[in-house]
């Protein structure tokens, strides 16, 4: 799956994602991708997240959205991706899975869990190309 | 203090990420930016969680799932279970545009797509085709069906229903970084 965030020179955002899901899924399951709020969301306003992992656990928190939410309050990306996550482990330990998320200044962060780390792409005119980081799972 | 433009996304997907920031500093259009860097993925087959085939269902067939938000207006397109369409987030922008909906799934999707200008063809590839025929040959494991006959933990289908019998841990070991959405 991949989820993708774009801010432009104007602060204006973007947001997408596209899978082909779970492999060996029941014909007719979709996961979380295609579910605005849960898969990625934007406002503009705010900012923007994305997700990716288990998607019939994601669906059921909208992470994304709620990440949003939590950076409307003050939190930063990593903290409001962090806080998303937290409410899903709460309830699923075992969950696997990662959020993305910008804000409306262009800050970014990542957060993930049933991993060991997360990578993460991204670009900008501060980077030379493409880079790729990574965050360790909470 | 701003520090955009910026794009990113989910899993280190270079080529997607190049797409989308080649983009965005040539149109400064964050829409088409996301469309066309999604677009590389489901053409490369990221890690083939992305895009045609990639991760069969039980009957072995490739769907795709996207979707499409753009900020400023906050319109929304998305589109599920889509079958023999390979640019599943140019449809999923299609629905934004062309459409007063938002979300539209399987077969119908694809007509919509078809009418739109979508070529319809097969999902399948080798590698699809191979890695359902391995899960066939495994007993069909990995399996998502529960408290069904005959045990799915260790059968091929057709399954009934049968009483659940304890409270059932519904976490998906099955989902890693090979099958996720």
């Amino acid at each position: 799956t991949i989820g993708m965030i774009a801010i432009n020179s104007d602060g204006d955002m973007a947001v997408g994602t596209s899978t082909n899901g779970a492999a060996h899924k029941i014909a007719g399951r979709v996961g979380d991708s295609p579910l605005i709020g849960s898969g990625a969301y934007v406002d503009n306003e705010v900012g923007a997240a994305c997700g990716t992992g288990d998607g019939d656990v994601l669906m059921k928190f909208l992470p994304s959205y709620q990440t949003v939410e939590s950076m409307r309050g003050g939190k930063s990306p990593s903290e409001a991706s962090e806080d998303a996550l937290r409410r899903i482990v709460n309830k699923y330990p075992k969950f696997m899975g990662a959020i993305v998320a910008v804000s409306k200044n262009g800050d970014y962060g990542a957060a993930c869990h049933g991993l060991d780390e997360f990578k993460f792409s991204y670009g900008s005119r501060k980077t030379n190309g493409i880079n790729v980081e990574s965050v360790k799972c909470i | 203090q701003s520090n955009y433009p910026l794009v990113i996304n989910t899993w280190p997907f270079v080529k997607a990420t190049e797409k989308a920031w080649q983009v965005l500093e040539k149109t400064d259009d964050p829409l088409t930016s996301v469309e066309q860097g999604c677009s590389v993925c489901e053409e490369l087959r990221c890690d083939g969680t992305v895009g045609w085939g990639g991760s069969p269902d039980e009957n072995g067939e490739t769907t795709l799932d996207a979707m499409i938000m753009d900020g400023p207006s906050h319109d929304a397109g998305a589109v599920a279970g889509l079958k023999r369409i390979k640019s599943a987030i140019s449809v999923a922008r299609a629905v934004m545009e062309h459409t007063k909906h938002t979300f539209l799934v399987g077969d119908a999707a694809t007509q919509f797509a078809v009418e739109m200008g979508f070529k319809e063809q097969s999902l399948s590839h080798i590698d699809s085709v191979d890695r359902y025929l391995k899960w066939l040959n495994n007993s069909c494991q990995p399996n998502f069906r529960l408290w069904v006959s005959p045990d799915p933990s260790l059968n091929c289908g057709p399954y009934q229903p049968v009483q659940p019998a304890t409270n059932s841990d519904k976490t998906n070991a099955n989902i890693n970084q090979q099958s996720h959405d």
